[in-house]
């Protein structure tokens, strides 16, 4: 049965997309797991980040949602280029599907159901979430049984962060579910801002403790060409800091979520 | 009357707020123009960015924008500490309001109308989106005469300026509006990357034309610093790249919008 994660935050490009992504790809390349990554973004930008791999996919995640009856989010899923890896079809549609969700009975539980025969057929199961709170987001959050929350090096993203918390205490209470914060993750920091890097990180580690985790993703500029070309970190630049960075995280995160 | 602008984009962490904020005290600090800045992001970024220079308001945009009967704005508005600067306070419950706007008559004239007595009382209005084209970024374009589109050096932030534009044209056509797109403006350009900089300017050019402004905003350390710091860019460091890039903006927006 798969390990389902959300990689979610509030605020905007703060490494989302970019860590899904790579970790994914991380995880993939090692021909461990089959990796199978959801993108619940309407702007589909996990698809972007690969388009040297996608393939076509005979329904969208918004056919799987809003269907009548409960839907198999398998229809949605394609296989990469790149061994062990699949993939929803990027769906812009999902900015009408996150209002039309909402007069739905139990809508949170959506995704949820949708990818209860998908476990069976992968080993981890990432979803790239949007920059809100609003209900594919929670419906990420429901679906999955850990979250990795990356925070940049701002006073935004780190406010941010105590939210997306709050989000996963209420989901928790309210909705009976039992998600555990996998980790925060650092992103895009800029070894030469050590007096904001070391502010941040200091205050990540007096708020988080343990949920901090050791792992630091530099900024690299690497990552955004490789995202620019198309490609995965590992095919575009396998020897660059990025790539070894979530490389370090694939395995530390291995570690925590006694995977393998 | 005043200028309503919309600053919008469907990216997250393009520097709509740093361009909002920034605008808005270069212009104010000229003292030509009494600037308000309607903060409708749920994440109430605007406040945090110049939290060093706030006071509470009387009611949140929430309580203007849901409303039985329509509400003027100026109740969500405070005078900050700089001289021609005011502000709405920051309301986190704009997520929920997002959501029970949708099934509201008329839903995306409700912000236009709540701030037709603000603009005599104001030269220029902003508003501040989140990163999204939902009910909020809806209701500030339908509001707004201008919408000013960041765009940062990356292909997803490429992509989305087409998005919204898309979104602008709906909104023109559907809605009887007359949006003009006041530029594109490049921002968080890192000048040792110059490939993808001419690669993602140079697309921006072919597509867009005049569309796209002149002036480009640096990667600017103070500029991340003086969000930090909650104060304006002019206050923290006004000798600063960040700083001048932004007076540069503030200036080429008045001549092409023909203000004063
Ligand atoms: N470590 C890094 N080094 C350099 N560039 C990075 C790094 N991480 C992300 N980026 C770039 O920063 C931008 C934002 O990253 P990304 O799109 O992954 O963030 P996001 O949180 O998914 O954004 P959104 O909120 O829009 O979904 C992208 O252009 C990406 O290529
Ligand atoms: N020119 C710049 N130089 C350095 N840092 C910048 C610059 N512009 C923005 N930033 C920083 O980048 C981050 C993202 O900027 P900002 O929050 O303004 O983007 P946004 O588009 O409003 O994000 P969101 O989509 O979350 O609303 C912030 O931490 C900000 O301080
Ligand atoms: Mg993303
Ligand atoms: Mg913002």
């Amino acid at each position: 049965r798969a390990l389902v994660m959300a990689i979610a935050a509030q605020k905007g490009g703060v490494g989302k997309t970019t860590t899904t992504v790579n970790l994914a790809c991380a995880w993939a390349k090692q021909s461990k797991y089959r990796i199978l990554v959801i993108d619940i973004d309407p702007q589909g930008h996990v698809s972007s980040s690969l388009r040297e791999n996608i393939k076509p996919a005979s329904s969208t995640l918004t056919d799987i949602l809003l269907a009548e009856r409960p839907r198999d989010i398998l229809d949605a899923v394609f296989q990469t280029n790149l061994p062990n890896l699949s993939l929803t079809a990027a769906d812009k549609g999902l900015a009408e599907t996150d209002a039309q969700m909402a007069s739905r009975v139990g809508r949170e539980y959506i995704l949820k159901s949708a990818i209860a025969n998908a476990r069976s057929h992968f080993d981890i199961i990432l979803i790239d979430c949007p920059p809100n709170l609003g209900n594919l987001t929670l419906n990420a959050l429901v679906a999955a049984d850990h979250v990795l929350v990356p925070c940049d090096m701002s006073i935004l993203a780190f406010e941010g962060v105590a939210d997306l918390l709050g989000t996963v205490r209420t989901v928790n209470l309210r909705l009976g579910q039992n998600l555990d914060v996998a980790g925060i993750i650092r992103t895009r920091v800029d070894g030469r801002t050590r007096q904001i890097n070391d502010a941040i990180g200091g205050a990540l580690r007096d708020n988080y403790g343990d949920l901090l985790l050791d792992t630091i993703i530099p900024i690299n500029s690497a990552l955004a060409k490789a995202q620019a070309a198309g490609l995965s970190i590992f095919e575009f630049q396998a020897r660059s800091r990025g790539a070894e960075a979530y490389l370090d995280l694939s395995n530390e995160l291995e570690g925590r979520l006694s995977l393998g």
